[in-house]
């Protein structure tokens, strides 16, 4: 347990290095961990060991988005899909917080706050994993290839429904680059066009042989 | 929510705790 406790403290500090050093404005990074499901395995009933490999949520850093008025937003939500997003953010900080109905260090505030866009999407990201090959990271992994969609018509026009549903949350760019273990996902509210530099720093901080 | 898995609880933790920072100093 210390060690995965350390693990997860040097994942979350690499992805708060790379987005806060990162000369672009990124509004979160994640890291999608290569594991195995051996539920999958015991679930198929032909005795078949092998277990499915594929990348669940390892850790992630939520940033935010730069406050900009004239920005176009988008599609506004309505009151009731706002309110679901509230209660459901209110008891997660139950949840977090064992159970008291209360929430983290007490204080309603962070439940009764609008949830961004951006915010939910990446809440929603935690309960997610892609089988090798399938969704945004899986490709990028199976393949060894950065994947970079910058413009909304980029990630509307994507095969991955997570593409699709990022640019539905008010993302412009979605990047995801493999590493040796797992893929880092970057998604930012503004157009970014792809550049050696993120790819470099991903590259030492994520790929331990280097 | 029950199916948050245990793992993951981390970074939920880290977000919430965060994301009231950020309500407070805006």
């Amino acid at each position: 347990p210390a060690h995965s406790q350390a693990n997860e403290d040097t994942l979350q500090q690499r992805l708060q290095a790379l987005i806060e050093c990162a000369r672009e404005s990124w509004t979160y990074a994640v890291f999608w961990q290569l594991s195995y499901d051996f539920a999958a395995g015991e679930d198929d009933g032909g005795g078949n060991s092998s277990n499915t490999p594929l990348l669940a949520w390892g850790d992630g850093y939520y940033k935010g988005e730069e406050e900009k008025p004239m920005k176009k937003k988008p599609t506004p939500i309505s009151a009731a899909e706002q309110e679901h997003r509230k209660r459901v953010v209110r008891e997660l900080n139950s949840l977090i917080s064992g159970g008291g109905g209360g929430t983290v260090n007490g204080g309603d505030e962070a439940g009764d706050e609008e949830v961004t866009d951006t915010e939910w999407f990446f809440l929603v990201s935690m309960t997610q994993s892609f089988i090798n090959g399938s969704g945004l990271p899986g490709q990028a992994f199976s393949n060894s290839q950065t994947i970079w969609l910058s413009g909304s018509n980029a990630l509307a026009g994507s095969s991955c429904e997570r593409a699709r549903q990022g640019q539905v949350y008010g993302l412009e760019t979605m990047v995801c680059i493999p590493t040796e273990n797992g893929v880092v996902e970057l998604g930012s509210s503004e157009i970014i066009h792809q550049n050696s530099d993120l790819m470099d720093k991903v590259n030492s901080f994520f790929n331990p042989s280097n | 929510i029950p199916s948050v898995p245990q793992a993951r609880k981390a970074s939920l933790a880290r977000f919430l705790e965060k994301r009231k920072e950020r309500l407070m100093s805006a």
